[in-house]
């Protein structure tokens, strides 16, 4: 589904007088249906390559196929509709719209697909109930708890039942139980097929996947492959 | 330094049509030089108490005597010196201000305070330094990683020498090095005679505080007192 060929990713600042190497020469496969992890220290590339991979950043150079079509070649429409058709994502920094309630943040990837209304607001509070937000469906992200927002946008990046989710630490803010749960949910979507890759800093949540990435410095260190519990 | 008799927060929404009881009949007592941690589940309340201890948001009611004064009878200019003189706080969200650099953002609490700007500058660099953070000074919010925006919260809310701390989730983001650096810090200032209050939801940063307050749907549920290790 995903394969990376020598990106690098430099960030350019200051009108280009500086220069930071966030991605060094990554090359990775990660098959369908697989359950990832991508770990490493805090500042070591993990949330700029799950943008690469989420279609949200372009990579400075190297090469990315997406189920078999290479992103780069890609019109903008193309990307914008590879992005809403088949990834879901889950931000570090949530990203939820701050006018909106609970509900018609989780609608928003629905909106885009032209999903009709009455569907929309089901699958919605099908995802919110999921994660456990029943009883917060109209609060505005001003008006939940850190760990409630997290959910949120964790509800937001399933509702469409995507091909893939990416999701950039999901249980950040969020007690044991609630991140237990939030990794029942995530694991369940891989049984049915679906690809997940989540940045954890969580030993404990790494452990649960068969798979685990390392970053260092914008490099990837290792890729530890672990057989089934 | 802190007393709390009967807090109660009660958000209204809508108009004052819904109401969420955030904190019910919240009583305690933090001498000054303790080193506290809160831990709770997601919407527990833990912000909420937070806020109100570091005088960002006022109980529906009850009484708070900070330093022997009660706050609720202070005027806001007197409550905004006693914020800017007496408590850092590291936000859940970090609340950084996304058009100047990370040393201009740990600067600000020592512009309030009137500190001459050579002084400013170099107490700045000193808490950056102490985050490990020397090498992304000029970055703003949006040219940092998640982990690096954290730190930032951290040196800012340490720079001024605040007699209290408060710090909401201060490792939520950070892998297990840095939140050990962090900790690191936070116990020093602590051993130093500043009082120490932060939430987490992780037990390994809680084992390391010798007192662990619980909260539970509002309510305080556990406070438990552990012998120095
Ligand atoms: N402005 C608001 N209006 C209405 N309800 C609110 C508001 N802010 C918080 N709440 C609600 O109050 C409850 C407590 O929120 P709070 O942010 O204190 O929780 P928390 O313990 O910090 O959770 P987390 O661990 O997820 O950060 C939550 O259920 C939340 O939905
Ligand atoms: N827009 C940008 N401009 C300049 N530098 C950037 C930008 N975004 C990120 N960086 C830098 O690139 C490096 C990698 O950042 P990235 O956000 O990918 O790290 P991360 O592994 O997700 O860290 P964390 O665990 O703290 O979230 C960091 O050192 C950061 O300072
Ligand atoms: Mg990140
Ligand atoms: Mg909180």
């Amino acid at each position: 589904l995903i394969e990376l060929k020598n990106i690098n990713k430099v960030y350019s600042m200051g009108r280009g007088s500086v220069k930071v190497h966030a991605l060094k020469d990554i090359s990775l496969t990660i098959d369908e249906g697989e359950l990832v992890s991508i770990m490493g220290p805090s500042g070591s590339g993990k949330s700029t390559l799950m943008n690469i991979l989420g279609c949200l950043d372009r990579p400075t150079s190297g090469e990315y196929r997406l189920d078999g079509q290479i992103v780069s070649k890609m019109s903008s429409d193309g990307l914008a509709t590879v992005r809403n058709r088949t990834i879901g994502f889950v931000f570090q920094s949530f990203n939820l719209l701050a006018r909106y309630s609970a509900v018609s943040n989780v609608e928003m990837p629905l909106v885009y697909a032209g999903v009709p209304p009455r569907r929309r607001n089901e699958l919605a509070l099908r995802a919110l109930e999921m994660v456990g937000l029943s009883d917060r469906i109209d609060h505005k992200p001003a008006e939940l708890s850190g760990g409630q927002q997290q959910r949120v946008a964790i509800a937001r990046a399933l509702v469409g039942s995507p091909k893939l989710i990416l999701a950039d630490e999901p249980t950040g803010n969020l007690d044991t139980a609630s991140s237990q749960e939030v990794m029942r949910i995530l694991c369940s979507l891989n049984e049915q097929g679906i690809t997940v890759v989540l940045v954890t800093h969580e030993p404990e949540i790494a452990s649960m996947t068969p798979r685990v990435l390392t970053l260092r410095d914008g490099m990837l260190v290792e890729d530890a492959r672990r057989p089934k519990q």
